[in-house]
């Protein structure tokens, strides 16, 4: 695993998270659905838990927006990204944005949303990308799917190291 | 690299310096950037995606950086 230089950490255990809008691109209940499986996915081999907020600021705000949305981080051409994530901390902190130009899926056409969103999370509870392409936390689409139905070992004991602790570094 | 189209070396300094933290210079003449830079920061994106790592730019290394990918750096800033 790989953990960022300055090792954010969230200073609590219990996270909430909130989904601002939604893509056209699929029904309401699977955008949820994909996001429940992607919190799930880390609250299974930690010490986090993670609950849905409907209102007010969550401590990760999942957002789909276009091209420049304002962060310094425009999505959009040349770079084919599929979305970013800010490592834990307040305000834009732990936020996840998601490309709306892009096509999402519940499937195994275009961009699967849960394989993409478990990425990110990651990126949310302050793991940086893992050059294994066996990892979860490799920057490459194409590996997000050939890991996530058995949770590779290297992000697992990532965020078990940077889970919070009563004195965070 | 001899033979590498422009448009092959456009999608290489966008990709460094999106992922890879590549600065680039300017000066009269437009965008330019030190050229061992540009082999230094290919090198690290080579080694760290497990390709041959050459400096170069070669068909394995565009087809890597026109994969869609998270929009994290790959490396730390």
């Amino acid at each position: 695993y790989v953990l960022t230089d300055r090792t954010p950490r969230w200073e609590h255990t219990h996270l909430t998270y909130r989904i601002e809008n939604y893509t056209p691109d699929l029904p309401r209940a699977d955008v949820d659905s994909a996001m429940e499986k992607a919190f799930r996915l880390w609250s299974n081999v930690s010490p986090l838990t993670f609950t849905k907020i409907f209102e007010g600021q969550a401590d990760i705000m999942i957002s789909f927006v276009w091209g420049d949305h304002g962060d310094s981080y425009p999505f959009g051409r040349p770079a084919n990204t599929l979305a970013h994530a800010f490592l834990p901390g307040r305000g834009i902190g732990g936020d996840v944005h998601f490309d709306e130009e892009k096509r999402w899926t519940s499937d195994f056409r275009n961009f699967n949303l849960y394989y993409v969103a478990a990425h990110e999370v990651g990126h949310s509870l302050g793991l940086g990308h893992d050059n294994d392409i066996g990892s979860l936390m490799f920057p490459s689409y194409n590996s997000y799917r050939d890991v996530l139905l058995s949770h590779d070992r290297r992000s697992v004991c990532g965020v078990q190291i940077n889970r919070p602790s009563k004195n965070p570094i | 690299t001899p033979g590498a189209q422009d448009q092959d070396v456009r999608t290489v300094q966008n990709y460094l310096q999106k992922f890879y933290d590549l600065k680039m210079g300017t000066s009269k003449s437009g965008r330019q950037t030190n050229s061992s830079l540009v082999t230094e920061k290919l090198k690290q994106m080579q080694e760290f995606f497990g390709l041959k790592v050459t400096g170069k730019i070669d068909a394995d290394t565009l087809n890597v950086m026109k994969q869609p990918r998270c929009g994290v750096p790959d490396v730390a800033q």
